[in-house]
């Protein structure tokens, strides 16, 4: 479902060039739940947004369900992660002048013009992270951990065959941590495919492998 | 030199009050390295809040250096803040237009003219969390573990007495955690006082003692 080919990425600023992702070369199948670990600025989260459409490889391929992102539009690019991918950002990203159950019905306002039935959706996504007491606080009236919790139930709402969560436990506490794997584990044994980014070796071992990044390169 | 005595905050939005501390005591010495734990939405960033100078209690005595800071202006707190203490934030809290090493010279602004002496403390502080060659990198040309050490770096740079850190090391892996971890200790052990919010009990015990947060109250 996901295959990259010989993937590179550098970013070029006023000259100085970083080679962020060295040639790498991956394939996740339907239905995996892949963790990556690796030091500090090893290039995950670069990797990740190419994988969630978020960017865009300087060489190599990238096949998403086959498919090559690179060629298509920013709109179709749009319309695919609203469908398919579902993304739990390392700084949550939430929208700062909008409540919690507000941030987490985004992803619905695309594809689901029922305003009754998305706001049900968001509710159930913010009840399973138990955060149905907090739906109508803002971000700054949240704590660290809450404001996490927040962006996986966005990542939930609509019901994404693929997730993808960088660093999603770096802000919980373990008792908390273990619940968000068990709704991972659950929605992976629906099918769904999971990939996630933790520096936690015990959250990583939830996944099925788990993938070691070091320097822009798998090792 | 950090006394707490049946602190309450309660926060009111709308009519809905969050009674985030419920009556803390708490008396850190000179020289302790305290780590603090406890669940998401327990309390702890609040209670770091108000010891840092950055919040006011809504009753209860808060000291700090034997003065009773609630009392005091705006101007006489920031300026207390910028002689003693370092704040590591939980969302890093760094200028986005704004390089590594501008974001680590702020602190200094505030009390040294010497735009050479700055340069050098900020060089320095960026070099020892291992950021030297991103010093000229603006926040979002950095990965989430890199922004956190900026961070990191910020609290150090003015060489304060006091050093609180609200989850220094959510974003990092085991190796740089631990280099983390080293540098507080090396810290602690020139008399620096430390208080250290963290999720990981691994990390937890490089205090000298863990005080665990539960609804509010320490247990
Ligand atoms: N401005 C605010 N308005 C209303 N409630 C708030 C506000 N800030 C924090 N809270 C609430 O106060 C409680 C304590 O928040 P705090 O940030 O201290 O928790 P924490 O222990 O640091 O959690 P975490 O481990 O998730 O960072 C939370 O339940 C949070 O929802
Ligand atoms: N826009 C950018 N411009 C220049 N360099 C960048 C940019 N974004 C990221 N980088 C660099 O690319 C490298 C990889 O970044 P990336 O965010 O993928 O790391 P990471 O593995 O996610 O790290 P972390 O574990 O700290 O989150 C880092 O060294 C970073 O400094
Ligand atoms: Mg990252
Ligand atoms: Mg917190």
């Amino acid at each position: 479902i996901i295959e990259a080919i010989d993937l590179h990425k550098t970013y070029s600023n006023n000259n100085v060039k970083v080679h962020a992702l060295r040639g790498i070369n991956l394939k996740i199948n339907e239905g995996d739940f892949v963790s990556i670990m690796g030091s500090s600025g090893s290039g995950k989260s670069t990797l990740m947004n190419i994988i969630g459409c978020l960017d865009i490889q300087s060489s190599g391929e990238f096949l998403l369900d086959g498919m090559n992102i690179q060629n298509l539009n920013e709109d179709k690019k749009a319309l695919i992660r609203s469908k398919k991918i579902g993304f739990v950002f390392q700084s949550f990203n939430l929208l700062s002048r909008t409540t919690a159950i507000e941030n987490v019905e985004l992803p619905l306002l695309y594809s689901n013009s029922d305003g009754k039935l998305r706001k049900e959706l968001s509710e159930n996504a913010l009840s399973l992270v138990g955060l149905s007491d907090r739906k109508d606080h803002q971000p700054t009236q949240l704590s660290g951990g809450q404001q996490q919790r927040v962006a996986i139930a966005r990542a939930m709402v609509n019901d994404p065959s693929i997730i993808l969560a960088d660093e999603p436990t770096g802000n919980l506490d373990s008792k908390t941590s273990l619940e968000i794997m068990g709704i991972f584990k659950g929605l992976n044994s629906q099918g769904k495919t999971i990939v996630m980014i933790t520096h936690e070796r015990d959250i990583a071992e939830f996944g099925s492998e788990i993938i070691e990044m070091k320097d822009g390169r798998i090792i």
